[in-house]
């Protein structure tokens, strides 16, 4: 473990409570993706099937524990509790245009051709798209309220920080995982445009991100 | 070094 891993992870569970607290207490999860949610679900459902069989440590199943249940939560939330106010209409991304491939490349980039290797490198590739929905939404509805944008940024937060968990890991311990490497870089690179608004629009104190 | 894909990250 490294500051960097533990900012990360922070960063992680700041983001899905942001979320989770902005629709509990508004009652309502207007703007929100609805399909992105059900994705990051799957990320963890798909990744965490080794948390009966393996221990790496408290920290490591605790966590575990706790991001499955506050997805699954949000998703809750989302699709039952606050159903009306949820805008089908406006988060119409095919998500099946991000399944395909990432279950094909899962099939073909692993480590080892295992139902649990392949379960996880297709959550570590999910997860490196399963915003789009969200960003897509935002994109069609042309605003954001100041509070999924903090979402966003702590979300797009987590994985740079694992970033430099990486670099920091290949230097001290010459430990890389290719896979989640090349995913991650990808997942952040995604969110630079949503961080240039962000820094740009709403850290401006100008409430609502409105997109040009 | 060769990849070791220790999965101890979440």
């Amino acid at each position: 473990m490294n500051v960097f891993r533990l900012a990360g992870d922070v960063s992680h569970l700041v983001a899905i409570i942001i979320l989770l607290l902005k629709i509990w207490r508004s009652k309502s999860c207007a703007g929100i993706s609805g399909k992105s949610q059900v994705l990051f679900a799957l990320v963890f459902t798909t990744r965490y099937l080794d948390l009966f069989t393996v221990f790496i440590s408290v920290y490591n199943t605790v966590m575990k524990v706790v991001f499955l249940a506050l997805s699954y939560a949000t998703v809750y939330l989302i699709y039952m509790r606050f159903r009306n106010s949820y805008n089908s209409e406006n988060d119409t991304f095919r998500v099946e245009f991000l399944l395909v491939p990432v279950i094909g490349l899962s099939f073909l980039e692993n480590y080892a051709f295992t139902p649990l290797e392949i379960l996880w490198t297709f959550s570590i590739f999910l997860e490196a798209v399963a915003i789009m929905p969200q960003l897509f939404m935002i994109t069609k509805t042309g605003e954001a309220e100041s509070i999924t944008t903090h979402y966003l940024f702590f979300l797009g937060l987590y994985r740079a920080l694992y970033i430099a968990n990486w670099v920091w890991r290949y230097h001290t311990e010459s430990f890389y995982d290719l896979i989640a490497i090349v995913s991650g870089v990808v997942q952040t690179i995604f969110f630079c445009d949503f961080f240039y608004l962000y820094f740009t629009r709403v850290l401006r104190g100008r409430g609502k991100m409105t997109l040009p | 070094q060769e990849e070791n894909n220790m999965k101890d990250e979440l």
